[in-house]
């Protein structure tokens, strides 16, 4: 644990005044080594130790804390600070339906996440309408239509390419009344072209309010790598971190917020539906520490 | 790093930060780095090429051992495919299914995800496309059950494999890892044998927790090997390496797209090239 590995290169005696040139050296390279441990990005994290340098130069410990602890205290602060900021509640468009776009890697968890977040939705007295634009994957349609009737939500999907069935899944909202429209897309790599290409298709199409980023919290260090593409070439608003009910550090939380400079929504933090929360970044910070 | 190796502690830092980035743990990167100055400090290693070298072959080192090819010796062979949620499961089982078909075998699914949203729909839909049987019962319904129908039918029938899917589970749950060494038991009684195949499927993109990910299914069920799915994309995977140097657990094949025909067995010398493409 990164708190003990300090104690023992500062000491255990409670001390007053500054970190020293020589204490901080010391621990810059062990919280270098915890937070590579934690799947965060290397570049972001020689970012991260050079800015926690700056914080650490003469820094006073505050009384009757340990020097450890003081450290401790200024990583968390950092981390608190990297990964917060920006409101954790969906954008409501000016013109209803709202369009949410859930987008990522294979298997990151969007199709559970969308009907995670219309039962989120349902709860606050939304009326959001799950619309599946995954054409690929077997079963994936089946997948999306048996979440909406779990959670009593309404569902669209026609037979025709994904841009098509987004534009689709709008006008029935507007039909309805109802005022949030969820897109469910494929995964896909950030490097297949065509698959980019089909999410800039569907956005121009319906013009998102938002495009969230669905991110597996156990991504290691091309998480950065992915939120750096995705954002470039399609355009982020937000992201959800996914399977955080594991022992994942969760580093890759790091790498995506820094990286696509957009705020961490929600986490999913189980399989079932209701398990959705709001983002912490506290609590996500003191993981990443461990 | 420089044309002529002028090894300095930025050289140092750019083999790290490589090394880092393709996943390979920072104990084992770690490691290569400290073999590495020392051979540096003895004159072995000169030029850019002689560090490549090096550090090729030290990852070759690991890798070589854990080589493993599929062991399928009775009738029916009985393959489990476990892992945490996501990686590529019920996917790779179609690819397994319609590479052992080619083979000429008889092979049998058998739906053991009942919990999941479509997910019987989802192994049966890649079983009808290639031919291949599914046997499933009703979403919600005992694991164990489907799993006991599966090999009494795979057995009155003559198949050669069956092949189990299971829901996605993260190790860190003891109940759902409960329910895998039971599902385990239930073949175990059938067959009066251990599973041919206990396949633990990892994801090329995973970070450090793939470690954990393999100490814990190996502790629940024994692992006698490992898929690492989704090479085809950026992520190197070196998790593997990490892996394969902590746990003797052959690495079997590798996932490198999502239709039916990307399975390829592992490579030691494939992947070690690949990491440095
Ligand atoms: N434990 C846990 N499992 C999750 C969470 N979110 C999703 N899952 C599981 O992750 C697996 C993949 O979820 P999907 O929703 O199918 O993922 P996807 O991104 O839609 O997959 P593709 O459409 O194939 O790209 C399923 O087994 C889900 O139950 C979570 O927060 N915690
Ligand atoms: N690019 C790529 N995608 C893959 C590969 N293997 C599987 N996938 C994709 O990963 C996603 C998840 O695959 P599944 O087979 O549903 O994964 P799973 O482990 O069975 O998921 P759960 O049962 O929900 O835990 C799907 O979109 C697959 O097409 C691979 O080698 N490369
Ligand atoms: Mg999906
Ligand atoms: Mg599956």
């Amino acid at each position: 644990v990164l708190s003990d590995r300090l104690r023992s290169i500062l000491g255990k005696a409670s001390r007053k005044g500054r970190l020293s040139v020589s204490d901080i050296d010391n621990v810059l390279s062990e919280i270098k080594v915890a937070l590579i441990e934690a799947d965060v990005n290397i570049k972001v994290v020689r970012e991260f130790i050079e800015e926690l340098k700056v914080d650490l130069v003469g820094r006073e410990i505050a009384s009757g804390l340990k020097p450890h602890e003081e450290v401790v205290r200024a990583v968390y602060e950092k981390l608190v600070e990297y990964l917060g900021g920006g409101g954790s509640d969906l954008v409501v468009s000016p013109s209803p339906p709202t369009v949410v776009m859930m987008v990522g890697l294979q298997g990151s968890g969007k199709t559970t996440t969308c009907a995670k977040l219309a039962n989120f939705l349902k709860n606050s007295g939304r009326h959001p309408v799950l619309v599946a634009c995954d054409v690929y994957r077997p079963a994936a349609i089946i997948q999306l239509k048996v979440l909406a009737e779990t959670i009593n939500v309404d569902f669209f999907h026609k037979d025709a390419p994904p841009p098509e069935i987004a534009k689709g899944g709008v006008l029935y909202a507007k039909e309805r009344g109802r005022d949030f429209v969820i897109l469910d897309t494929a995964g896909r790599l950030h490097m297949d072209e065509f698959m980019m290409q089909e999410l800039v298709n569907i956005r121009d199409v319906v013009k998102p309010t938002e495009i969230v980023l669905v991110v597996d919290a156990m991504t290691g260090q091309e998480a950065a790598n992915v939120a750096k593409v995705f954002k470039e070439r399609v355009g982020l608003t937000g992201v959800i971190l996914t399977k955080m009910d594991g022992d994942a550090r969760g580093g890759a939380a790091l790498s995506v917020r820094k990286v696509a400079g957009v705020p961490i929504k929600f986490v999913g933090v189980g399989e079932k539906v209701d398990h959705l929360e709001r983002f912490h970044p506290d609590r996500v910070a003191g993981r990443i520490i461990g | 790093f420089g044309e002529r190796a002028e090894i300095d502690s930025d050289t140092i830092d750019q083999i790290e930060e490589m090394l880092i980035s393709f996943d390979i743990s920072y104990n084992v990167v770690n490691k290569i780095i400290n073999e590495l100055k020392k051979d540096i400090n003895s004159k072995n290693v000169k030029t850019k090429e002689d560090i490549k070298k090096f550090i090729k072959d030290k990852i070759y080192g690991i890798l070589k051992p854990r080589e493993g090819k599929l062991n399928l010796k009775n009738k029916p062979s009985i393959i489990l495919v476990v892992g945490v949620n996501g990686t590529g499961k019920t996917t790779t089982i179609a690819k397994l299914g319609y590479l052992l078909k080619k083979q000429n075998l008889e092979v049998l699914f058998s739906a053991g995800d009942t919990f999941r949203a479509a997910a019987i729909e989802q192994l049966e839909a890649w079983g009808n496309r290639i031919g291949i049987t599914t046997i499933k019962q009703k979403q919600g319904s005992d694991p164990g059950g489907v799993v006991y129908d599966s090999i009494n039918i795979a057995i009155s029938k003559n198949y050669d494999v069956v092949i189990i899917d299971t829901a996605g589970r993260l190790h860190t749950k003891e109940n759902l890892m409960e329910e895998l060494k039971k599902i385990r038991r239930v073949i175990e009684k059938l067959t009066n044998r251990e599973p041919d195949e206990i396949l633990l499927v990892l994801d090329a993109l995973t970070g450090h927790n793939a470690i954990n990910q393999a100490k814990y299914f190996k502790e629940a069920i024994n692992i006698t090997g490992i898929i690492l799915t989704k090479l085809d994309s950026t992520a190197k995977g070196g998790i593997i390496v990490s892996i394969a140097d902590k746990f003797d657990i052959p690495i079997k094949f590798i996932g490198t797209g999502e239709k039916i025909e990307d399975l390829e067995p592992f490579d030691a010398h494939k992947f070690v090239d690949a990491l440095f493409d």
